[in-house]
């Protein structure tokens, strides 16, 4: 564990509870992508099955862990029973079997193993890399979106984007060489949210409504 | 080469 880790951890966390505090405050899940939502249940479920072998690397790990993966699905419990009415299909029409198929043939590809807890360990890499895709889509086809919603999404950048002086750090720390599929992925996924930071910092940051150009 | 024990992050 290192600060950039850390940092990145709790900012993957603060961005769950600031989804959580909006959909709770608001009523409402307008703006949240739901495809996005099924996305990360996905990841988390496909990337902790290690939880089923016992074999505990820390109570911080598997506390995390069984985290992500409860809030996650409580968010869909939300968005699908509870606030059903406010969560609007019609704008969120990203197709994601474009998504879980190339990831499915990657990490059949590129995996540490044939294993039953391997290859899914490689494929929830790859999907959480493109997972925000259903997300900013639909900021895309909104052009604007609230004030939270955007918090939200950066929060989620930020953890992306700290993942990576922890790689570095690691490097540098540890014996271990490069884990080349989580990098390369993570990378990818920051990537994503270049264009997204920029509106974020140059307005939301400035008091400024997210609105894209025309 | 080495396989970085990459499995303890989140």
């Amino acid at each position: 564990m290192n600060f950039f880790r850390l940092l990145g951890d709790l900012s993957h966390l603060a961005s769950i509870f600031i989804l959580l505090h909006k959909i709770q405050t608001t009523r409402s899940c307008r703006g949240i992508s739901f495809k996005t939502q099924v996305l990360y249940v996905v990841v988390f479920v496909t990337r902790y099955l290690d939880l089923l072998t016992f074999q505990f690397h820390s109570i911080y790990n598997t506390v995390m862990k069984l985290f992500f993966i409860g809030s996650s699905i409580y968010i869909l419990y939300l968005m699908r029973v509870r606030f059903r009415p406010t969560n609007d299909p019609s704008i969120d029409t990203f197709r994601i079997e474009y998504l879980l198929g190339p990831c499915a043939v990657l990490s059949l590809i590129f995996n540490y193993g044939y294993t039953w807890l391997e290859i899914p360990w490689s494929f929830s890499i790859f999907l959480e890399s493109v997972a925000i895709l259903p997300q900013l889509f639909m900021l895309q086809r909104t052009g604007e979106a609230e004030t939270i919603t955007t918090h939200y999404i950066a929060a989620l950048g930020a953890y992306r984007a700290l993942y990576i002086p922890n790689w570095i750090f690691r490097y540098f720390t540890e014996d271990n060489g490069v884990d080349a599929i989580a990098v390369v992925a993570g990378i990818v996924q920051t990537a994503l949210y270049v264009d997204f930071g920029w509106i974020y910092f140059t307005k939301v940051l400035q008091g400024q409504k997210f609105e894209l150009p025309a | 080469i080495a396989t970085p024990d990459v499995h303890d992050e989140l």
